[in-house]
């Protein structure tokens, strides 16, 4: 069985800081293992 | 060198027993060839069907490398289609839904999570206390083993599972990859009448400059226009998604959980059931059967979180090919067909009130798999 999310998410200009960009980014790699309730992205307020 | 070093022993201590005739030498003979032979064809027939097998992963490997290797016409795919998988998939549920004898279910399930790498610690009742295979199947797990991520700018996993792909839908027709080499539309996935936020490219005008208009029109089809059309792989261009539309596809495993949570604070607006094909979803089944998440039978679920649009495809198999919906409980799937004619268009429910919907937290229970 699968799941597919299709989602919306915030996106914005390139910034020079990428770490604080509030552009949605995934914090996962193909391949991983996750479980749930583990943050499959991630974006800055 | 084992056999030679046997056959020229035989023939010495022949030579030596000289006494006995010359036809019960040769039959004897004869016998004691006959078993190192078979041995020895045996063990060159191993060998080349080893080095066939570690030619051809080599070739795979390669294939896969250049990206040319997926969906080719591949005979075990064609062989799945001719499979009564609907009816299978529906008996090995009746047989997972046998009540176990108390003294066997310990170890019946202990098999089952040695065999597909279940943890037994994070099971929330005791082992004897689930009746039946399937039942344990859909277990729950322990107060407090998955912690829900409480970020407020993230989105969490609604799922255990591995990650196949994940990206942001950026071309024309939102196209979502299953394997390298091949994609599907985000509309095929998640039917011809989904919110998908996508806009219309003006032909005239280039993709920064061009006129973005709503797809309402497009989502007006009917299903058998579309259907008819072209059946599964149609192309809903020239439509491209708006910006920031991304896309993440989780595999479970046999003895993963396979409860489905909600992803984010969101309210579900409808619900598409779709009953298509139970076709196995493994890795290789993945890699060989063409358009594989959008032939199997599915439950999507969309609706609007905070971002914007919000949208989760379960997708059944041969062996969990029945869907259970927390939040629509009367909702069966895995029925039998009560047509043969194919595609059947898919059954909506729009969940009320109208425009809000069901309200899910993130970490909430949705939805499981079930064996059958």
């Amino acid at each position: 069985s699968t799941v597919v999310l299709v989602f919306q998410a915030p996106i914005s200009e390139p910034s020079a800081d990428k770490s604080m960009s509030a552009e949605f980014r995934f914090c996962i790699k193909k391949g991983d293992r996750v479980r749930m309730g583990e943050a499959l992205g991630r974006w800055h307020d | 060198t084992t056999f030679f070093r046997k056959v020229q022993a035989t023939e010495a201590r022949a030579s030596l027993n000289s006494g006995g005739s010359s036809s019960s030498n040769s039959s004897s003979q004869g016998s004691n060839l006959l078993l190192p032979g078979a041995t020895v064809a045996t063990i060159v027939m191993l060998g080349l069907l080893h080095a066939r097998r570690l030619y051809d992963d080599q070739k795979v490997e390669e294939a896969r490398e250049k990206g040319t290797l997926e969906f080719r016409p591949d005979a075990k795919a064609t062989f799945m289609r001719l499979l009564p998988l609907r009816s299978i998939s529906r008996f090995w549920g009746t047989l997972t839904s046998v009540e176990l004898p108390m003294w066997l279910r310990p170890y019946a399930y202990k098999g089952w999570a040695r065999a597909f790498h279940s943890n037994l610690e994070e099971v929330a009742l005791p082992l004897e206390e689930y009746a039946s295979l399937r039942e344990f199947f859909v277990r729950r797990l322990k107060e407090g083993t998955r912690p829900i991520d409480c970020n407020p700018c993230c989105l969490v996993s609604p799922v255990d599972g591995t990650v196949l792909q994940f990206g942001e839908l950026k071309k024309a027709g939102a196209m979502i990859e299953q394997v390298k080499g091949f994609s599907y539309s985000a509309s095929s996935l998640l039917g011809a009448s989904s919110l998908l936020p996508m806009a219309v490219v003006d032909d005239n005008k280039n993709e920064d400059g061009g006129q973005e208009g709503s797809t309402d029109d497009a989502n007006q089809k009917s299903w058998w226009r579309v259907s008819l059309a072209s059946p599964k792989v149609r192309d809903p261009a020239p439509a491209c998604p708006l910006k920031g539309l991304f896309y993440c596809v989780i595999y479970l495993r046999p003895g993963d959980y396979h409860r489905i949570h909600s992803p984010v604070d969101w309210n579900v607006l409808g619900r598409r059931h779709f009953s298509g094909c139970l076709f196995p979803m493994n890795e290789r089944a993945t890699r060989t059967i063409r358009n594989l998440h959008v032939e199997n039978e599915r439950i999507v679920l969309e609706g609007k979180w905070q971002e914007g649009f919000m949208a989760m495809a379960a997708i059944g198999a041969t062996n969990i090919g029945s869907i259970e919906l927390f939040i629509e409980p009367t909702l069966r799937t895995n029925r039998p067909w009560k047509k043969m004619l194919h595609p059947e268009p898919p059954e909506e429910q729009v969940y009320e009130p109208k425009g809000t919907g069901v309200f899910l937290k993130k970490g909430d229970e949705l939805a499981a798999f079930n064996m059958g």
